[in-house]
């Protein structure tokens, strides 16, 4: 099972990397495997924080260099975005669409390691403009070869880069779909599947 | 391996028996506020076993079960059926399709099936892990959530990376 | 302070139920003053929760009567909508879109009742489709003869109703903003002002 | 009454000294995403009295200061003033002019001017519920805010009302 993880982990950290790239030209970010920072810690005392408590006896300045320990006992993933120009590190202070952006990054290196089937998306393109729906799309088309995408939208770009729409109304409380096949050069518009695994 | 068909009955807007089918690709939904494009959603993580009324949001599970409109009386069961394409052999199984089935009455009483047999919730969580389809849901992205993973600990995100694997 | 609260429930109550009627055309919704549902009650014994400890040897079953009881003592505001030819009273389970105009008109009943001088909104129509987003504006338009109003957008119908428009951008870091006044025939395109008060 | 003008100084991605003077009716704000939006209505609240630093997005205070980019240091203070136009005397105030400003630099160190000289933030919540500002800026809207009036408990939209009134 650690095994697993390490190796998803990984791979998933390299696609981030990628992603974070596409989404913010010029910027960068990287996954990284950290200890949870604890509560105050007790000298001697025995840690209550299950696997956490490895390495209970280090102290706290330690914390950096996690990189170091068995990751199987390691508390969880960081995630470090820097865009373009910019110093902060700081996660918290990213706008609204930047943080999509990197939780779609986030979704898609998880993806790359380790397909699922199928994902549905709703309104995940909320908070975007319009030249960061394009590279959301751009991801959207060149994986939609290994996994199927089922999306809802608001967005007039997001339902051109569909293979079929389907479209939803309501009458007296009950909802009518209605679907339909678009004609689409496979995959004309935006990038190809085949480029950059 | 791809979502081959959703069929609700009861479940929230969806008062008559409807079957959504999908294929391979991209499939955009679109529609005006309220509609049901969410309802779903919604029906997909409530049928491959959600726990949590809030996720769905209820404040008791049976609010998912049609509740009525104007010239229509509420259900007395929600049901949702959500078949995935297995013609690849993808998932860890010998059916070339997988049906997943849930149900859910006002007195509380309800349950899965599995290719229609009855079956626990833990026999559609094994089913769907072989199918690479994690308990979390992590390939559901409900409305309103994508940034929860920026602002999320980090120990939740390995959570999602652990279950990917 | 309790007449003054009374006083301006009263009227935002009446301005909340015929903004809903503009934002949910056909459907209807009330704002109600109603008892907070308490932690398991100790009979007899002393109620610690304040304000909230007015009526605490009353049953549960008396919730229901609390337009009887002293609005001051009263604990919260509860609002109810029904969109047109839905019977779901449950606030919960509106869609996001729904969940938007239903707080938007809360806080422009408020403030019918009790205006501020200004209105910093910040993305408060993402989740709006066009035809919504046309009645949000509507709104913003009757009203900005009486407050300022500071809107942040991605979305063009809502540049289209500015009478000053900020352009943003930014470079190695740092903000820079550019602004523009717009021409525009004094509400030319959508409600007057002077319309329903 | 109006917001006249709003001047940041070291806040957030606005190194420079940075004066937006704003006039009656609708004021439109755009631009690209990161492009600095939010930090101008985060400026509004920080200056008003926020206490908290996650309503500004932040883990400590000193998180608005700004923090450097590429081809700049980081500042070691921020300051912003906002300036809110009485000329119809509609706040309880002979002034014509009501300047609220707040300081922070990094050890910590800052505070509130009125008009220009210093008080507490009892002194400028008082003057801005004299301007009908109450100080759970119930008309300051932050991004991804709009829903919470719609999830919260009865008890706080109450105390929305209540301030207002
Ligand atoms: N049990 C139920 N019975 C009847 N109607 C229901 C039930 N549960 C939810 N609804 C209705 O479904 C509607 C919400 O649908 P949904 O969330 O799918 O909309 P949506 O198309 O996603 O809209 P948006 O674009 O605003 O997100 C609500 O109006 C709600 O009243
Ligand atoms: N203290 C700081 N120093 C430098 N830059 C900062 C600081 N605080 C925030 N920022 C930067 O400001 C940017 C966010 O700006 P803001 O939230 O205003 O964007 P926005 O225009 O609202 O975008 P969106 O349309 O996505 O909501 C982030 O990229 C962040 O790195
Ligand atoms: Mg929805
Ligand atoms: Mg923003």
């Amino acid at each position: 099972i650690a095994a697993a993880f390490d190796e998803t982990f990984e791979a998933a950290g390299e696609s981030f990397s990628e992603l974070i790239e596409h989404m913010f030209p010029g910027g960068s970010g990287r996954l990284r495997l950290v200890e949870e920072p604890r509560p105050a810690r007790v000298l001697g005392g025995a840690d209550a924080g299950g696997a956490a408590a490895a390495g209970a006896d280090e102290p706290a300045a330690e914390a950096d260099e996690e990189e170091d320990r068995d990751p199987a006992e390691v508390a969880g993933v960081e995630i470090e975005v820097t865009p373009a120009g910019k110093a902060t590190r700081r996660l918290s202070l990213l706008s609204g669409g930047e943080k999509s952006l990197v939780a779609l990054a986030f979704v898609f290196s998880v993806f790359l390691a380790r397909p699922s089937p199928f994902y549905i998306l709703d309104e995940v393109e909320a908070a975007l403009d319009d030249a960061n729906i394009d590279r959301f799309l751009q991801l959207v088309r060149r994986f939609s070869d290994r996994a199927q995408f089922v999306i809802v939208t608001h967005q007039k770009r997001t339902m051109d880069a569909a293979d079929v729409l389907y479209g939803v109304s309501m009458k007296d409380g009950a909802t009518k779909v209605v679907s339909r096949r678009l004609p689409r050069e496979p995959r004309l518009a935006g990038a190809e599947p085949d480029r950059r695994a | 391996m791809h979502l081959k068909s959703i069929t609700l009955k009861g479940f929230k807007s969806f008062p008559e028996r409807t079957e959504l089918e999908f294929s391979p690709g991209v499939s955009v939904i679109v529609g005006p506020n309220g509609c049901g494009k969410s309802n779903i959603t919604d029906a997909v993580l409530w049928a491959l076993g959600e726990q949590s009324p809030l996720a769905v949001r209820g404040q008791s599970m049976q609010d998912v079960i049609f509740a009525g409109g104007r010239d229509r009386g509420a259900r007395n069961a929600a049901e949702v059926e959500v078949v995935i394409d297995n013609s690849d052999g993808a998932a860890g199984s010998e059916f070339s399709e997988i049906s997943v089935s849930r149900r859910l009455d006002r007195n509380g009483e309800g349950g899965y099936r599995l290719n229609g047999a009855r079956c626990r919730l833990a026999d559609v969580t094994e089913a769907l892990s072989d199918a690479s389809l994690g308990r979390e849901m992590h390939s559901v992205i409900g409305q309103g959530k994508v940034e929860e993973i920026v602002l999320s600990k980090p120990r939740e995100r390995r959570l999602l990376i652990e279950e990917a694997a």
